[in-house]
């Protein structure tokens, strides 16, 4: 499982929550204006969070955040 | 399994609910305006709620919760 | 596997019935209005009852429970 | 694998039949109208006998017992 | 897997057919006119035979036994 | 994986075929007019003959044995 | 896996082909006209000849022997 | 894993060639007129040559030789 | 996984590739025009080159070499 | 899992990021004009980002970084 | 899971890159004008890269390296 965040603007960030009895930051990483993060599920990263304009790419649908 | 939430507004609440014997909050997360979290289901949760003015997009369907 | 309940009016329930010999309920949450709960079967949940009104999303249809 | 039982009436019965050698009732579980009922198969019911005004939902096809 | 039967009539016979090296019934429930029976293949029963006035709704096909 | 037999007339037989390095019938199972039989692929069948007027329905289509 | 031989006419064979190191008839089935053989692939067979006039239905197409 | 050879002239080879480090012959099934031969990938049989005037089924396509 | 060759002219090679560390051929089979080979992807060939006139068959699509 | 970018032109970069408790680049691959990488995640690689003019292949959508 | 690569002209390369902490060339295969590679993703290859005109079919999309 992995999904696809395309950055709009600098600034965008994409965050990994911990998988397991906490819930806390592991990385946050910054993406410049039209970087592409392909990002997986991990053993270490249950949840994401994405913050800025962004266009997000899922199995579930197509999110631009500032919509 | 992952389910992805938009929130609409400030204020939304992710809330992780306990897998096992018991059933309580394991984790509250605050959603700001337009941000989105991208959330599995895990061995620490096995139901999600979500209160506020937010768009879930899930398999099942994509939900808006002010409609 | 998991279903999706969004509660129409506040005073909705979503309960949990045992897996294994016995069938009680192991948990009872109530949603308010405009709530919406996503909820998996589990190793402790194999059965789900909802009372009120909702909307309940589910591979096998979308159940309003008013109609 | 589970099914969506709605009861359009009070007095629905949702009865689980014992997976195994014999079989017998292990449960029978009454809906009030508008109730719904999502119900896995398990390693304790491996059959469901439906009685009462209902509208079953199925992955083979919805089926409204009083048709 | 499972199966869908629904009596149009009462006295339908749904009977279960032994798995292994023999076959036998195992059991024959009996549906009153309007019940439903959702029935899984099991360790137990690898065959099952349909008596009387009913519907079978299956993967293959939905089956009037009187048509 | 099942087939289902529903029979035309009286008189159709479903005969299994032994799994195996020998190929014998281990049981001939007779259907009365409109009797439905659905019948697995187990252990001990890895074969199936039908005999008589008979609808088929499989997978790999629906066969009525008298077109 | 399985297939499904119908006999168009009587004299149909069908010829199960060893698993194995080797490749010679492990069976050989007659059918009548009419008759309908649904085989499997097996650990004894993992090929199948079918001579006579028949029709063969597969997963990968239906074929008139004849045509 | 099958596939499906009919001969359109009698004369049509179907030959197994070995799975391993070596790769020669293993079988070769000569097919006469209209007969139609039903075959796996196997432990020993990972290729599959087929010459003379045959149409072949498979998954990819379906395969007339002589076209 | 397999793929599916046809040679439309003699001359064609299907030459398997050894999986592992080393990258050489383990086998060059030469096919006479109109002659098919179906090919899997196996413990000792992981990848495939065709040379020559063919048409190939495959998931991903179907190439003449020619065009 | 893979996915494929594409470089619109030279000096496209794909990244690498660690799978595990820390998130750094394991490795930085240059693209030229026109040159396609195919990459997928691994043990090693849990998430990959793209910089430049690319456009990307991926089963969620395709992306050109540039629009 | 493979892919196809057709060159387009002579000179075409498909390089494996090694799966594991490092990435390096394990291989390097040169294609003449219409020859076909069919590549697998191994244990030892987990990235591909592919200079030269050539046209590549993937299950993402089927990419001219020209255009
Ligand atoms: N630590 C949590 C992170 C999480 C995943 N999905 C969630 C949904 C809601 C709240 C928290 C979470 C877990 O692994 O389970
Ligand atoms: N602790 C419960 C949480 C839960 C999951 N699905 C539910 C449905 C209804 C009520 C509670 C639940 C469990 O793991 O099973
Ligand atoms: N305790 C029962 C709960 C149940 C699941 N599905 C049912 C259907 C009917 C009645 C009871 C049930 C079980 O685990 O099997
Ligand atoms: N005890 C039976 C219950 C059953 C399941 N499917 C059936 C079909 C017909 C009759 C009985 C059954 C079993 O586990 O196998
Ligand atoms: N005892 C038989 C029952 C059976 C299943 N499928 C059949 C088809 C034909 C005849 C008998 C059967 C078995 O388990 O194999
Ligand atoms: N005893 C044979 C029965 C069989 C299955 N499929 C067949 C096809 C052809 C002939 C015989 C068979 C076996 O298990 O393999
Ligand atoms: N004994 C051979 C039979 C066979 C299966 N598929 C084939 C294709 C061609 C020739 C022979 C075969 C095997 O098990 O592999
Ligand atoms: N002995 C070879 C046979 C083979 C399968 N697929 C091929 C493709 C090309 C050449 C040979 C082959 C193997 O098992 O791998
Ligand atoms: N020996 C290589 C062969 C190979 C497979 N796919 C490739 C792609 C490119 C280059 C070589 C390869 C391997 O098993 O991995
Ligand atoms: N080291 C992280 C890398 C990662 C994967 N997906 C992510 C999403 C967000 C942030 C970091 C990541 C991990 O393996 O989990
Ligand atoms: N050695 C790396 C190769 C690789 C695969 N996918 C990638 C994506 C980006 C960069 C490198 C890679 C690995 O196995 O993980």
């Amino acid at each position: 499982e992995y999904v696809v965040i395309k950055a709009k603007q600098s600034g965008v960030q994409v965050i990994g929550l911990t998988r397991g009895h906490d819930t806390k930051f592991n990385h946050l990483e910054k993406l410049d204006k039209n970087e592409v993060m392909l990002a997986q599920f991990t053993e270490y990263t249950s949840a994401i969070k994405v913050r800025g304009p962004a266009v997000i790419y899922t199995k579930l649908g197509t999110i631009d955040t500032e919509e």
